[in-house]
């Protein structure tokens, strides 16, 4: 811990801190560019205490003087070789220092005099070894969704080659790690999964086609050189989210941090360097609110990401309000106006997300031309628990065939007239595979309307001689609208987004406001009495309310925060940590509660279970009551266990009928003569068979069909028939060894069904066939004992 | 156009119902060993083959290919290695 809420500057003993420019303003010769506020996070003291990053990568160098503190063996292991000591391999060349240098930018202790500070340097930092050895789809899987209740930020600063020629993501194992991640991770708040944009810019490769960056899962992270302009590494796309620095030109200064063999590298590039970066202020964020959500987490990047001087000639302004660039995405990150942001947030409304299936006529993509597509979207306005009025994520899902997937470019305009580029030409990709149902990604939309005209347009620039005759097809394609039906902010959480001045340390050396020197305007939430500078955090009196934070900053506000209840006087109280709104601090004080715990009415109190005879209702947060005579259930009129003396009936509790009857809502009834128990009426509703019958397939029959075998195995003793492996046509039991006769084409062999031909003619060239067989029969060649190991088995069988 | 082969490698990805001790029988049934569940995915687990080549352009057949006939196996993937590239 240290307290820096009222330190000038900051100063830590370790030699490189002087030079780290991205976290600092390290001289006086010139105003610091808009820097990244990490220190403006700190001095409300955030340095990420208690949240758990992961870097996935080659593993990190745990004994590492500056991550030792920090390291976190629960966020560990080695998926490479199968262990939990993610130690990188040494060699000469030092290959494995890569997960090294990014764990540091997080986490690297500060103050221990050794070398670097990380931008979070009290979190606590893992690393997952496994770029170092086969990459496979279940090693990605396992690395993504390695102990997720523990580890909150998964960091990624690799994926499929930047080589401008890649289409490539994560394969089923993977996407459905992700999938789980957001659902299940954090405990249910969604783990954060942050992802290097991609190095391709050299390659003009199009960062659309990484299915990693491009996934509404990851946040996608660009770099920007220390001057604001363009690296050459970058790649444009329009599923990046934000930006943070990293290297630029050979003269511009690059990333410091930890490095193999217990050193430290002022040389770290890319945008491997960047995703860390995002990684650390993230962690600084989750601090400031551990009750983030995954989308949470991107809604504040979001509005807080500053284009401020970042270099690109496509910012626009989106329907919404927000900058936005294919090169930056929202902008630079801005520590400070992140965790502020987190502090005062209100979980945003629950994810919906509309499939819109546009028109499935093929279309020719005629060379030199555009195809262009109009989707008029209602955003599933009639349908409640898809309706997405306003945007999040939009996805593209689209098939298209084409001679040179290269020369095509897509682009996508909202109904609110936001134009993204999905696709860009790439120079090198003379693929001929197209797109087959692959997924165009854009945030350019992110809190415009849903409803109204989309229109998709895919051009094709020809760019070498080609194959013209057979032209590219828009083949279908569809759109997949995430986002919210109410408005995603509370009204605590709406201001305006103005890009925020910052002074440099030249022109104010203190970063502070002079009680004595200001004469300018007061918050409208300070009183009369005034105020020593402009913000809501400087009145000397509050006009209504006003809460505390951490670093025993007073803040006035028009009503108590989200968290907070009104307590005396003018003071805002905390509510107890799971209650989202309450009548007093204790736990048994909650009127709501924060997502993933829900409300016990009788206790006032926020629990994760639900007590027996209710259930709990995950939309309003509470904990529903189960229906009369049930003892536990899922919902209201979903019972799953009942009281004493009660059985289930489906999904109702009801008096427990004698064998042999059941109970149709009104009292027993006896089960048809077929049944020996049963759930309902006729021969339909039999459970078990009474004698002389046996189940088979949910009805009662004397004997087994053709391809059932007579299961003695069933529970108290009644008979049932089971279906014969799939390989079988007739069968004495379960499983491919108990065959009694074969399909056609097939033969019987001890047991098991196998192909017909199951030896080959003597030139070994071709399967035995019936002219080959009848060949051999003719000439009596199975009496030759020299043969008869070579085809006469198969030909025998033949006949 | 480049040609890009496909590597195969000598483990599964399963999904197998009925919790662990169900896919190790399955797995010790048809010769592999049951590494574990495959990270925080559930009923997923990773399945290896010591005795079938560890790199190969063709997928793997023999005997143990059965294993995709079991009732209680939902889904089996060989695994392909994949050009992951750090940035």
């Amino acid at each position: 811990d240290y307290d820096l809420s009222h330190a000038q500057s900051t100063y830590f003993n370790d030699p490189k801190w002087p030079s780290m420019w991205y976290m600092h303003c390290s001289d006086n010769t010139h105003p610091c560019q808009s820097d990244m506020n990490i220190e403006g996070a700190w001095k409300r003291g955030y340095t990420g205490k208690n949240i758990v990053v992961t870097i996935l990568d080659d593993g990190i160098e745990r004994t590492h003087p500056d991550l030792m503190q920090n390291y976190d063996a629960l966020a560990s292991c080695d998926v490479n070789g199968n262990d939990l000591d993610p130690m990188p391999r040494y060699d000469a060349s030092n290959e494995n220092k890569h997960g090294t240098r990014c764990a540091g930018e997080v986490a690297a202790t500060a103050n221990n005099s050794h070398c670097t500070v990380g931008i979070a340097f009290n979190a606590k930092i893992g690393g997952v070894r496994m770029l170092d050895g086969d990459v496979t789809d279940m090693v990605e899987a396992k690395s993504v969704s390695y102990n997720p209740q523990h580890v909150h930020i998964y960091s990624a600063s690799w994926g499929p080659d930047d080589d401008g020629k890649t289409v490539d993501g994560p394969a089923p194992l993977t996407r459905q790690a992700f999938e789980n991640g957001v659902r299940m991770g954090r405990r249910g708040l969604g783990s954060v999964f942050v992802w290097a944009s991609g190095n391709g810019g050299r390659s003009k490769d199009h960062c659309s086609c990484d299915g990693y960056t491009n996934s509404i899962y990851t946040i996608s992270i660009s770099s920007t050189a220390e001057s604001g302009k363009k690296p050459w590494y970058l790649e444009e796309c329009s599923s990046t989210l934000a930006t943070t620095y990293s290297s630029g030109e050979s003269y511009d200064k690059k990333i410091i941090t930890t490095d193999l063999r217990q050193r430290c590298t002022d040389n770290h590039t890319g945008t491997s360097a960047s995703a860390p970066m995002a990684a650390g202020i993230i962690a600084l964020a989750l601090e400031a609110n551990p009750f983030l959500t995954w989308r949470d987490v991107q809604h504040v990047i979001v509005r807080t990401s500053r284009a401020g001087h970042l270099n690109a000639n496509d910012w626009k302004t989106n329907a919404a309000g927000f900058k936005v660039s294919h090169l930056y995405g929202f902008g630079l990150m801005d520590a400070e106006a992140m965790v502020m942001e987190a502090e005062k947030w209100t979980t945003v409304p629950q994810q919906h997300v509309c499939v819109e299936s546009t028109d499935r006529q093929i279309k020719t993509i005629r060379p030199n031309s555009a195809v262009r597509s109009i989707y008029k979207a209602s955003g599933c306005s009639d349908n409640p628990n898809h309706h997405v009025n306003y945007l999040e994520h939009v996805v593209v899902r689209i098939t298209i065939t084409h001679p040179r997937r290269g020369d095509l470019a897509i682009y996508l305009t909202s109904p609110s007239g936001t134009r993204s580029q999905l696709l860009a030409n790439r120079l090198f990709d003379h693929s001929m595979e197209g797109f087959k149902n692959w997924e165009f990604m854009t945030i350019h939309c992110w809190g415009e309307r849903a409803a109204g005209d989309w229109v998709l347009e895919v051009y094709d620039t020809p760019s070498q001689l080609r194959n013209f005759k057979t032209p590219g097809k828009l083949k279908e394609w569809s759109l997949v609208l995430y986002g919210t039906s109410v408005q995603p902010y509370s009204p605590t959480n709406e201001f305006p987004k103005v890009e925020r001045f910052r002074y440099s340390r030249v022109e104010d050396p203190t970063d502070d406001y002079g009680a004595e020197d200001y004469a300018g305007p007061c918050d409208p939430e300070c009183s009369e009495v005034g105020c020593d500078g402009p913000g809501p955090d400087h009145c000397s009196d509050c006009l209504h309310y006003y809460y505390k934070l951490k670093n025993n900053t007073r803040i006035c506000v028009s009503s108590c925060p989200p968290g907070h209840f009104h307590a005396d006087k003018k003071r805002c109280r905390k509510c107890a940590p799971n209650c989202e709104s309450c009548f007093g601090s204790h736990g048994d004080q909650c009127l709501s509660c924060k997502y993933g715990y829900f409300l016990n009415e009788e206790t006032s109190s926020c629990v994760t279970q639900c007590p027996d005879g209710s259930y709990e209702d995950i939309k309003k947060n509470v904990c529903g009551k189960c229906s009369e005579n049930c003892k536990a259930c899922t919902g209201f009129h979903n019972c799953t266990e009942c009281k004493g003396g009660l059985s289930l009936q489906g999904s109702r509790c009801s008096i427990t009928c004698e064998d042999g009857q059941f109970f149709n809502g009104h009292d027993c009834q006896p089960c048809h003569r077929f049944c020996a128990t049963c759930a309902g009426a006729g021969a339909d509703g039999c459970i078990n068979c009474t004698e002389g019958y046996v189940m088979e397939e949910g009805r009662c029959v004397q004997s087994c069909s053709v391809s059932y075998y007579l299961d003695h195995s069933s529970e108290g003793g009644y008979k049932s028939c089971k279906r014969c492996d799939n390989s079988c046509l007739t069968c004495n039991g379960p499983g491919f060894k108990n065959c009694s006769s074969c399909p056609s084409g097939y033969l019987l062999d001890l047991g098991t069904c196998q192909m017909g031909a199951i030896c080959r003619d003597a030139t070994e060239e071709s399967w035995a066939e019936g002219g080959f067989c009848a060949l051999v029969k003719k000439n009596n060649l199975c009496q030759r004992k020299v043969l008869q190991q070579l085809c006469c088995k198969t030909c025998t069988f033949q006949g | 156009p480049v040609c890009r082969t496909r590597v195969y490698t000598n483990h599964w990805a399963v999904k197998i119902a009925g919790g662990f001790a169900e896919a190790d029988r399955i797995a010790s049934k048809y010769g592999f060993i049951n590494v574990g569940q495959i990270g925080a995915l559930k009923d997923y687990y990773h399945f290896y083959h010591s005795r079938t080549i560890k790199r190969s352009v063709l997928s793997s057949r023999g005997t143990h290919s059965f294993i995709s006939m079991e009732p209680k196996v939902e889904w089996i993937q060989q695994q392909v290695v994949k050009k992951r590239t750090k940035r």
